[in-house]
């Protein structure tokens, strides 16, 4: 009988023990966990969803994400860890269950699944994703610089070769497309999350452009409350603010895209390093690192909750 | 598989704007095959820069000739993959 249980949360995955792992947690919550297809990568891999409803149709959404950028292992960890807890918390914590009660959570965990796998095999320190580029030996497009929101702006490359190389136009990537399709064709997503790592900052529209977004003040004060309360955990430290602000130009980034087509509340995480391993975050710091980052997602989620619009 | 035996990170804190800009320029050296973890952003933010072995004399040369200071903060990288691994399959057996 396999159990949830028997995951080791507290180390890293190859990419069939999370796509087996999620069938585990559909099977052990089947009344509030269902899993959804929304697409296939560039190597014909599937992109799952998980979806968290407790009925409803077309209810309020969250959208969350892990593992854009493939070597950001922590992230999928985190994610891995975050659903579980979305699921056992629901009925117990109230926070979880007022959210679930009247909105749904999608939650894709590697949502990019061929650079992940490649970092399995191949290459640890892969990132973008691994569509041939026409013209180029260089392979993969960065999918945090692929979106339709400033793309091809300064802060991304035209060179296939360069790690935040943009892709041959918005929305080439698959991975990024199925995305799109699935946001627009649900038509209620509120809110936005999209997890990276590393540098320790909660960060908001815009990237591509220096003019403050128009909700500049409430999602300034919302990041403000969130980093403190993940601060409260452990001690980590986070800054937060616009990402032009906070690191510098970004263009074509999923938060932009979201936020510009309607989704308020959209937000980036760079989850720890504290300035020692980098990408390669030891196992022993993925339960830390997701447990003050959960309170952080609450507070997120609960204000996206009680601020419908 | 690729291996990073001898690669090192560096934690890079440029002290102004021309220093950023060099790191920058440094970065798009297809020659040296450079990785920027985190790129160089603003004065006094530190940047992590992944240094292949056979660049990795070249890169310390030209940032101590420009007053860029530096620390190590990754000795060898595939020191700490082959620990990533290892752990890895400690778990599976578990």
């Amino acid at each position: 009988e396999r159990s949830t249980s028997t995951f080791d949360f507290a180390s890293y995955h190859t990419l069939d023990e999370i796509y087996n792992w999620l069938d585990t947690l559909v099977a052990n919550h089947p009344g509030l966990v269902s899993k959804i297809q929304i697409g296939e990568s560039y190597e014909k891999r599937p992109l799952y969803v998980l979806k968290f409803s407790t009925g409803g149709s077309n209810r309020p959404a969250i959208w969350l994400d892990t593992g854009i950028h493939s070597r950001e292992w922590v992230t999928q960890a985190t994610g891995v860890w975050t659903a579980n807890k979305l699921a056992e918390e629901y009925g117990r914590d109230p926070s979880i269950t007022a959210i679930l009660d009247s909105m749904d959570i999608f939650f894709e965990i590697v949502t990019n699944p061929d650079g992940y796998a490649f970092t399995h095999s191949s290459n640890r320190l892969w990132r973008k994703t691994r569509s041939i580029n026409a013209g180029s030996s260089c392979i993969g497009v960065d999918p945090n610089r692929n979106w339709d929101a400033g793309f091809g702006g300064s802060g991304s490359s035209g060179s296939p070769c360069s790690e935040t190389y943009r892709g041959p136009y918005a929305h080439s990537e698959s991975e990024v497309k199925s995305i799109v399709d699935f946001i627009l064709g649900h038509g209620n997503v509120k809110a936005l999350i999209s997890i990276h790592s590393y540098s320790q900052m909660l960060m908001f529209p815009y990237g591509y452009k220096s003019e403050p977004a128009p909700d500049f003040q409430e999602l300034n004060e919302l990041a403000k409350k969130a980093v403190n309360d993940l601060a409260a955990v452990y001690g980590t430290k986070y800054t937060y603010g616009s990402i032009i602000d906070t690191i510098y130009v970004a263009s074509g980034t999923t938060v932009d895209w979201a936020y510009d087509n309607g989704v308020k509340y959209s937000y980036t995480f760079e989850l720890r390093d504290t300035g020692r391993y980098g990408f390669l975050l030891p196992s022993s710091q993925i339960i830390p690192t997701a447990t003050e980052t959960w309170p952080a997602l609450l507070d997120i989620m609960l204000h996206v909750q009680q601020h419908p619009y | 598989e690729q291996l990073f035996v001898g690669d090192q990170v560096l934690r890079i804190t440029a002290s102004n704007e021309k220093q950023i800009a060099l790191l920058r320029a440094l970065g798009e050296r297809e020659d040296l095959q450079l990785d920027f973890w985190r790129d160089p952003t603003k004065a006094g933010h530190p940047s992590d820069l992944r240094v292949p072995f056979p660049s990795l004399q070249a890169v310390k040369i030209f940032l101590e000739s420009h007053g860029i200071s530096y620390s190590i903060m990754i000795k060898d990288v595939q020191q700490l993959l082959d620990e990533e691994k290892k752990i890895m399959l400690l778990s599976k057996e578990r």
